[in-house]
């Protein structure tokens, strides 16, 4: 599993 | 994107109307915690004050400056305008106890030991319990405004459905987002009671009233 690089949820 | 997310962002969204509605129409504020109102302007500036340094779309960045916005605009008219209509000695929840142990829990979890990233966690955590002092209101009242509860189950909504995006997302990216998820899950189980009382009351016609 990978954690997105940043915040692209609201 | 994903259709639960973007059913949820736009139910969110759809909460806000809702409540400016009540509030426009009615020309008051009763039933309508100050205090939640406050805590979600909060959680919105801690987060997306990066839509300033920090583009990720152009639905993204209209969502990020709605929510302030309207955020701003409702805690500008329970100050102003609708400050006599405030359900004041109902209102009694004691925010610190939820905005100290967020900061607390911020400055422990978080990504990146940045100012960033602890506001991030802060407003995630905050936004987990920001609707307490809301459904502390409920409680001490014992009923609400149909269109006061129609604006918490599209709330609730909006959080339930973001649990299902990220189930999805986890099978479909592996995306992970630990903090968000054990939040997202307190903030959901929050609303079960309301949800009941909802499901079995309101959307049957009747009105909002604690046994």
């Amino acid at each position: 599993a990978t954690k997105v690089a940043f915040h692209d949820e609201l | 994107m994903n259709i639960f997310r973007l059913v949820a962002d736009l139910l969110h969204l759809a909460s806000i109307v809702i409540l400016l509605i009540k509030m426009y129409a009615t020309n008051s504020c009763s039933g309508i915690s100050f205090k939640t109102q406050v805590l979600y302007l909060a959680v919105f500036i801690a987060r997306y004050l990066d839509v300033f340094w920090h583009f990720v779309s152009v639905y993204n960045t209209f969502m990020k400056v709605f929510f302030i916005a309207t955020a701003s605009g409702v805690v500008w008219a329970m100050l102003g305008p609708l400050k006599d209509s405030r359900s004041k000695s109902l209102d009694t929840f004691r925010w610190e106890f939820i905005v100290a142990p967020s900061a607390l829990l911020a400055i422990i979890f978080h990504d990146r030991f940045t100012v960033t990233e602890i506001f991030w966690s802060f407003s995630v955590f905050l936004e987990a319990v920001a609707i307490l002092p809301q459904l502390h209101l409920l409680q001490q009242s014992g009923e609400a405004e149909t269109i006061t509860t129609h604006y918490l189950a599209a709330l609730g909504g909006y959080r339930a459905l973001y649990l299902v995006n990220w189930i999805y997302r986890y099978f479909t990216e592996g995306y992970v987002d630990v903090i968000a998820w054990c939040a997202g899950l307190v903030q959901t189980a929050l609303y079960c009671d309301f949800f009941y009382v909802y499901f079995t009351r309101v959307l049957q016609g009747r009105r909002f009233a604690l046994p």
